[in-house]
């Protein structure tokens, strides 16, 4: 079928490799594959192929490219969701001390994991080091009224942000997603407006599930970022481009380690260079 | 006259001949495509499916059902083949106590489990469990198993961030000989496999606790990567077993066969929730019917 271009099963079968294993997924596998198709005759190498599709790739991801400011808002509140062992509460840790220290902010943290063992706890020590302080309530409180009562605070104290921790969830469990629902409601009834951005933490070494969770994610509670973490490790977050095809969600922030200081914009053209390397 | 329609009735029953290569080849297509999309690697898709594909042609027909239908089913048993093989019993035959070591991705639910599994070995095997916080550098670690070691009344090793871990791991072994208990359950901290400072720092917790079980606990949503990582966290550790974790979820599972085909490990348990009793042994059956889809 292809024997009149460079574009020989051969090439086809090299460049699936190359996209599925980044978590590139079939859908989004398939419309570049398609594209090649249509441009084949135009294509004199293989990596004339490959920058075709690194060319669609960034197309998709540039119009998704949109940096995280601390938002305004008296207080600006921003609510950090996700699946389990994301990567929420030490990414609240690295944003609430970017924050501070480059826009010079006044950030609450709420520690609303009420459940989880340790969670508060863990998130303390993220507040002593980014020298935030962390409003907390009794274990087994509701989210709500925790996320209610640092908003309260964050205006009495003219706070200029407060960030809202929240127990990783599954998005297939319904209770759990319903009671995000609730923490949302409420955070809108303790500051009119609020939240001001709903951030998903998504886990690079997720696969195709990541999409479902953002669906069901942006679906529930309304989504105005992704943040991808992990991304030092080998993973390379393919989900992205499915993600952005699919909801357009923008993609604000990356993760690349543990330290405070490991959280970056999230850029377009590194992260499309990334996943031919 | 009877005899000859009879003949006929029989032939028709025997089915349309063999499976070929052709007669299978849609179901081929859509059964790659399903794997890929429920996270299997791409490297090991092709090698199951030429695998399999190799052991059906030439299979005869089965009655009332088509080639491909056939093909589908012949995979479905050889993945549950596969994925049943091995021992999924944990192998306390050693001179106590018995260490199990966990590892794995940040975030892959190692601590929740250890837990879980320290849970089920005291109720289920009446064994005397020690469970070791040796992650020192996320915040709040050691409180996480602290707090929950205290929720289901298992002896946690006492242990402070300013500790090493391999000292940490030797110690309580030691700790766990002296005061009768018989199983030692190594909590450790996530890593990268392509972190050199803490891959080395795995390993020499594995070499002074020369553990009876290696576990590698992963994600059920884990994607591509699997492989990658498996495949080094193996050749440091030698791992023994997998616990497949947040299963609860809507994860296709795919991980399971990628990890397992580069370690040889068989899956043991499987977490299905994020409560202390949400753990059970692994059955293949029902990720393979997720996997396929
Ligand atoms: N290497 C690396 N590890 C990360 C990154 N972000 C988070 N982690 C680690 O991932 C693990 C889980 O992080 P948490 O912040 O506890 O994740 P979480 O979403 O709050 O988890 P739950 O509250 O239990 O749902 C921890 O070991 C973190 O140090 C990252 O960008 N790179
Ligand atoms: N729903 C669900 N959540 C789980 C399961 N296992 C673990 N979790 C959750 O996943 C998150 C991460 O679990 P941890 O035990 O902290 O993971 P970890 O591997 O020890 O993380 P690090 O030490 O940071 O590498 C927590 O929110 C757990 O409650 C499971 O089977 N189902
Ligand atoms: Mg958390
Ligand atoms: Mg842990």
């Amino acid at each position: 079928l292809f024997s009149a271009s460079v574009v020989d099963d051969a090439l086809i079968e090299e460049l699936e490799e190359i996209l599925y294993t980044a978590d590139i997924g079939s859908t989004a596998v398939q419309w570049l594959l398609d594209g090649v198709h249509k441009e084949r005759k135009s294509f004199e190498s293989g990596d004339d192929v490959k920058t075709f599709m690194k060319k669609e790739i960034l197309a998709v991801l540039q119009s998704v490219e949109k940096p995280l400011l601390p938002p305004d808002g008296s207080p600006g509140v921003l609510l950090m969701v996700g699946v389990n062992g994301a990567g929420k509460t030490t990414t609240i840790g690295k944003l609430a001390s970017l924050f501070r220290k480059k826009y010079d902010k006044k950030v609450l943290l709420a520690a609303g994991d009420t459940f989880r063992a340790a969670a508060v706890e863990q998130l303390e020590e993220w507040g002593r080091r980014a020298e935030c302080e962390v409003i907390k309530e009794q274990e087994g409180t509701d989210p709500a009224a925790v996320a209610f009562n640092a908003v309260s605070k964050a205006k009495a104290q003219n706070a200029d942000i407060v960030i809202v921790d929240t127990a990783g969830r599954l998005q297939n469990r319904v209770n759990l997603m319903e009671e995000l629902k609730k923490v949302r409601r409420v955070i809108d009834k303790a500051h009119q407006g609020a939240p001001h951005e709903v951030l998903l933490v998504v886990d690079a070494n997720n696969g195709q599930n990541a999409v479902r969770q953002a669906v069901e994610f942006h679906q529930m509670i309304g989504l105005t970022g992704i943040i991808v973490t992990k991304l030092d490790g080998t993973a390379k977050g393919g989900v992205v481009i499915g993600i952005a095809r699919e909801l357009g969600i923008p993609v604000r922030l990356i993760g690349i380690g543990e330290k405070i200081e490991d959280l970056r914009p999230f850029n377009a053209f590194d992260f499309t260079e990334a996943l031919f390397n | 006259q009877l005899t000859e329609k009879l003949e006929s009735t029989f032939r028709n029953l025997r089915g349309r001949g063999k499976l070929s290569e052709d007669n299978i080849a849609e179901a081929v297509r859509e059964i790659k495509l399903s794997l890929l999309e429920a996270d299997v690697n791409f490297r090991v898709v092709k090698e199951l499916v030429a695998r399999i594909k190799e052991r059906a042609v030439g299979a005869e027909v089965m009655k009332s059902i088509t080639p491909g239908q056939q093909f589908v089913k012949i995979f479905h048993d050889e993945l549950i083949k596969t994925l049943g093989e091995g021992d999924h019993s944990l192998n306390f035959s050693v001179k106590p106590p018995a260490v199990i070591l966990m590892a794995g991705l940040q975030g892959s639910g190692k601590t929740t489990s250890a837990a879980k599994l320290a849970l089920l070995l005291k109720n289920d095997m009446k064994r005397r469990v020690l469970l070791v916080p040796a992650d020192v550098y996320r915040p709040a670690a050691i409180e996480q198993l602290n707090t929950l070691a205290r929720s289901i009344d298992v002896d946690v090793y006492p242990t402070n961030p300013s500790d090493d871990p391999v000292d940490i791991t030797a110690n309580s072994i030691e700790y766990a000989r002296k005061n009768g208990l018989d199983t030692v359950i190594i909590d450790t901290a996530g890593r990268m496999q392509v972190d050199e400072a803490l891959m080395n720092e795995i390993s020499k917790i594995r070499e002074v606790s020369s553990p009876a079980e290696v576990l590698f606990v992963a994600d059920a949503m884990t994607g591509q990567d699997a492989v990658t990582v498996a495949k080094e966290f193996h050749n440091r550790l030698t791992i023994t077993g997998v616990i497949l974790t947040k299963m609860d979820g809507d994860a296709r599972g795919g991980a399971a066969l990628s990890i397992h085909n580069v370690t040889g490990a068989p899956v043991k348990f499987i977490g299905v929730g994020e409560k202390i009793d949400a753990f059970e042994l692994f059955h293949p059956d029902r990720i393979v019917s997720r996997i396929i889809g």
